[in-house]
């Protein structure tokens, strides 16, 4: 795992609540909103259920932690999407709280149901995301959820190792996780 | 010269991921096998790419030419290094498939100032 320079991290007194807000998703309309709000909801409560912190969803958007918001080609932040593939979505480190999806992308929430060959996991990227918004930079770790890249229709949801210790090297541990929840694969290579 | 991509005793292409024409950094296929000393279009946007996630120093630097120099090869060795591939310093159809993997767009050096916005 790694972290952005001068390792930034969200600091309240207290414990921490960060709350989050979705914009509009009028780009993805071919996924209901309740949909992709899910995703997300699965996604934060992923990264929560090994930390000490809690994410609460919100519709004041401008007042949130969290600002989630789709986007296509230049969006004002100086990093233009780039349509089709190639760059998928970008997050901001602590405590900017922008993350950003390329609406150019044809996401999904269950392939199943999304046929096309370039669909790209909304709820994988989203889990990614969510690290950069925590203090996370890109790991070396190809299993990893923090690993920079992800194939079309494939999923990456699931915290490994590298992910949780570079979290919790952060925020500590959430008083309820074991690395026993985590897959019996990953724990087995566990260095600690 | 032109590098010979699509001549029949070409690169053998068959560890490359199957594309889509809508797909952004597909055309960088054309590079496959490419190594230090060649001058191949293409590699000029290869190093913007580089420079883009952090692999090139200064993103100053003169990115525009297409030869495969030795900054270049700097570069990709440290690529490979960082994404975990056999470093290999060539354009290899296992690194080729990678850079071509879609990919978020927060630079993968934790020591550069762009890096995801640590000044906005």
């Amino acid at each position: 795992f790694a972290f952005f320079p001068g390792e930034p991290r969200w600091v309240r007194s207290g414990p921490l609540t960060l709350t989050y807000a979705i914009g509009p998703t009028d780009a993805v309309d071919y996924i209901p909103r309740a949909e992709v709000e899910a995703a997300f909801r699965r996604a934060f409560r992923r990264w929560a259920s090994v930390i000490p912190v809690r994410f609460e969803e919100t519709t004041e958007y401008e007042a949130a932690d969290v600002k989630v918001g789709f986007y296509s080609g230049d969006h004002g932040d100086g990093e233009p999407f780039d349509g089709v593939l190639g760059v998928l979505a970008h997050a901001f480190s602590p405590d900017s709280g922008l993350l950003h999806l390329d609406s150019a992308e044809r996401w999904a929430v269950d392939f199943r149901v999304e046929g096309s060959k370039v669909a790209v996991d909304l709820e994988s990227v989203a889990t990614h995301e969510i690290g950069h918004v925590l203090g996370l930079a890109h790991s070396r770790v190809k299993e990893a959820v923090m690993y920079p890249s992800l194939s079309p229709r494939t999923r990456k949801v699931e915290l490994r190792v590298d992910d949780v210790e570079g979290v919790q090297a952060l925020y500590g541990s959430n008083p309820n996780f074991t690395f026993s929840s985590l897959f019996e694969s990953d724990t087995s290579s566990a260095p600690k | 010269r032109p590098f010979p991509a699509n001549q029949p005793d070409g690169p053998d292409r068959s560890h490359l991921p199957p594309g889509h024409r809508d797909d952004t950094w597909r055309s960088f296929e054309r590079l496959l096998d490419a190594k230090r000393g060649t001058h191949i279009p293409g590699i000029g946007d290869l190093k913007r790419y580089f420079a883009r996630f952090g692999y090139f120093p200064s993103p100053t630097s003169n990115l525009t030419d297409n030869a495969f120099d030795s900054r270049f090869e700097s570069a990709l060795t440290l690529y490979q290094t960082r994404l975990g591939l056999p470093v290999t310093s060539k354009l290899d159809a296992r690194t080729l498939s990678q850079i071509m993997t879609p990919r978020c767009g927060v630079p993968d050096s934790v020591n550069l100032n762009r890096t995801g916005g640590v000044q906005r």
